[in-house]
């Protein structure tokens, strides 16, 4: 129904409590690692039979709990860069942003990437240009295609699409399919 | 890992873009609730273990529970919040009297809620054009000429 | 507010003491 309007995501670094989107996107998974023990938690890691979680476990863990036990001051936890928001990847990226699956790297690259500067990284400018540059160097084609691609099959044109990207290739359809109708006068 | 079964309630929705009202996961609920006061119960332990012992080395396992409580409160007030959008759609689309599948999906106090909110909204439209009211939820699309 | 009784009645209530209210200003963008 063209009435349902669902709680949009967050922008930037912020997330909207009651959205959807965001919420799956903090599911996503980060590499960190324990600096303190988590007594009585041993269950949570599924490769230790120990009955905490001892200091200096590598784990993966979901955006949203990295997000609440992360402090400044006190380590707790810390949290790695995944590889995609890596000095590695952000060559490939400042390279050509366009060659590069972000389905496959995100599939949240934008979202997850804004999120990430929530945990103080040195490299978080770096990051954060490399994220904003990479979206510019997208939008274009994505922009484009989504305003030819008229009734035909586009999954091999979003297929390496993040979820961001894939969003604003619908608006673009919708607006395309609504125009089509309109110029035929129905 | 906790909150699987909360994120799952979310994911049933997501799945669901364009706005169709699944079924109430009640038990989904349920279980999210009970996930709940297991974790708070043992918060509290480790919580009266820290102040009376002095074991402040718990603390993290207290953050870690109530991260998860936080979690847990956050998808399924989303998952209700967002089933209400959806419910509210539903009268923009089909009137005030709802098909009967569809209200088969809708629990008593969605039932409620959703006459609540006929209710809000026909006190708006009267309150529109003058002593008649005016019927907003009509002619929603312009006409073609 | 016809919102919150609801999300009250259906699982606030059921939650643990300090879970019981939300900020619903603060969830619901504008």
């Amino acid at each position: 129904t063209r009435s349902y309007m669902p709680v949009p995501p967050g922008v930037g670094t912020e997330e909207n409590v009651f959205s959807l989107d965001d919420i799956l996107l903090s599911q996503e998974r980060l590499p960190c690692r324990t600096e303190s023990v988590f007594p009585g938690l041993g269950f949570v890691d599924k490769s230790s039979d120990s009955r905490h979680i001892p200091e200096g476990t590598k784990m993966e863990i979901p955006l949203w709990l990295a997000k609440g036990l992360y402090e400044r001051k006190r380590r707790v936890i810390s949290v790695e860069l995944p590889r995609v928001y890596r000095e590695g990847w952000r060559t490939v990226f400042g390279a050509d942003a366009n060659v590069v699956d972000l389905h496959t790297m995100g599939p949240y690259y934008y979202g997850l990437g804004s999120q990430m500067l929530h945990f103080d990284s040195p490299e978080n400018s770096e990051i954060a240009q490399c994220v904003l540059q990479t979206f510019i160097g997208r939008f274009r084609r994505t922009m484009d295609s989504s305003q030819n691609a008229y009734n035909e099959d586009t999954s091999v044109l979003v297929e390496k699409l993040d979820c961001l990207e894939r969003a604003l290739f619908r608006a673009g359809q919708s607006g395309l399919n609504a125009f089509q109708l309109w110029e035929k006068g129905l | 890992m906790f909150c699987e079964k909360a994120v799952e309630l979310v994911r049933e929705l997501h799945r669901m873009s364009d706005g169709q009202l699944p079924a109430f996961n009640e038990d989904g609920i349920r279980q999210v609730l009970e996930e709940m006061k297991a974790l708070y119960e043992q918060n509290q332990s480790d919580v009266n273990e820290a102040k009376t012992e002095g074991k402040s080395e718990l603390i993290p396992s207290i953050k870690f529970r109530h991260c998860c409580l936080l979690r847990n409160q956050r998808c399924i007030t989303a998952y209700l919040y967002d089933r209400l959008l959806r419910i509210r759609a539903l009268r923009w689309e089909y009137g005030s009297v709802l098909p009967t599948t569809i209200r088969f999906h809708m629990c008593a106090e969605e039932v409620e809620w959703f006459n609540q909110y006929k209710k809000s909204l026909a006190s708006y439209m009267r309150s529109l054009g003058g002593e008649e009211g005016l019927d907003i939820t009509q002619d929603m699309k312009p006409p073609k000429s | 507010a016809n919102t919150e009784v609801y999300l009250k009645a259906v699982a606030l209530r059921h939650m643990p003491p300090n879970l019981q209210s939300i900020d619903m200003l603060k969830a619901i963008p504008e």
